[in-house]
């Protein structure tokens, strides 16, 4: 429900269409989110916490962390994950293809994307005896009903025991486009060598945008 | 929970009050994972002179400023005197779950009242 009076001025303030429900199950907030927090919030500053050397100042919609411009940062699970089976079966000599997909609903039009990371988590292989290591990850499009369009994205990937991160701006998503509703791509995991399959534990994307209408112009310094 | 406002008095010239907005009071506790609450302050007081003039290491006071006090010395009822109002800003960051159960950290600008001046 919309906020009434004060609340509700506030919430337009803050850039927010209404107050959210909360969270539906309390989820952990991700590490880099709290990172992220602690290093920008200056009441946080005040108490001593900030990790920028003293006298430094951020730069206003500005992501010192990640090094791009920007004043939203979204940590958006895969809401196919439940779906996901959790062994998949495999044809013959093939392995599995993952559909993921992210709701961008909650990013307005006018918000300027700066930063999409994918973050895949994969579950370790078995490794063959003798088995070369290295992977190649590829990333297509996934329409509903039409199936997977061409390669957007092939990336070497090295080891599974660190997440893999993909950046998908300019190759999943046009720079300078707007955020579409939903994104849904489809993943590949092949082995360099004939070798056992990895499994896909998690898939999240971390979104960063700029939104110009919550950004003052830099206020030139006084002559 | 704000200082309470004030009336006449040496206490009374232009300065920042303490204000502080608490996101359980406002019901948002659910939704938002930090901060608790953040300092906002206000702005309120007197801006006749001397309150007026800067004090050492206070914001620099508009000569305009300046003026419109003095003719409010000399003649109340032709001109009003200054405002006080915010001088400088700070942002805050705000960590919270949107409906679509993301991770959101949004990061505003001149959310909070560092010091006040008169205009």
């Amino acid at each position: 429900p919309t906020a009434p009076g004060p609340a509700a001025a506030l919430l337009q303030a803050l850039g927010l269409r209404d107050a959210p429900r909360g969270a539906p199950k309390p989820r952990p907030v991700p590490p880099l989110m709290w990172r992220l927090f602690r290093r920008r919030d200056p009441q946080e500053a005040r108490a001593k916490l900030r990790w920028t050397p003293p006298g430094a100042t951020l730069r206003p919609c500005h992501v010192e962390e990640l090094g791009v411009a920007g004043n939203i940062v979204r940590h958006i699970p895969d809401r196919g994950a439940q779906a996901r089976t959790p062994k998949p079966t495999m044809t013959a000599g093939q392995c599995p293809e993952w559909t993921i997909d992210f709701d961008l609903s909650a990013v307005e039009p006018a918000e300027l994307p700066s930063r999409a990371r994918l973050e895949l988590r994969f579950e370790a292989a078995e490794a063959k005896a003798g088995a070369a290591p290295g992977w190649e990850l590829s990333v297509a499009p996934a329409v509903e009903g039409v199936g997977t369009g061409p390669v957007l994205l092939r990336q070497a990937v090295a080891a599974l025991e660190t997440p893999v991160h993909a950046e998908l701006l300019g190759a999943a998503w046009a720079w300078n486009a707007s955020a579409p509703r939903s994104l849904c791509l489809a993943l590949a995991l092949r082995p360099q060598a004939p070798g056992a399959c990895a499994h896909l534990a998690e898939a999240s994307l971390l979104l960063v945008t700029l939104d110009p209408r919550l950004c003052h112009p830099l206020a030139r310094p006084r002559r | 929970e704000a200082e309470p406002a004030v009336g006449g008095g040496p206490s009374s010239a232009c300065r920042a009050r303490r204000l502080y907005v608490s996101f359980r009071e406002v019901g948002w506790h659910r939704w938002v994972i930090a901060p608790r609450g953040f300092l906002a302050n206000y702005c309120q007081g007197q801006c006749s002179l001397p309150a007026t003039l800067p004090g050492p290491g206070g914001p620099p006071a508009l000569n305009h400023a300046v003026l419109r006090a003095l003719m409010h010395s000399a003649v109340p009822s032709a001109a009003g005197l200054p405002c006080c109002v915010p001088a400088r800003l700070s942002p805050i960051s705000v960590l919270f779950f949107d409906n679509s159960d993301n991770v959101v950290l949004r990061h505003y600008e001149d959310m909070v009242v560092d010091e006040c001046g008169c205009r």
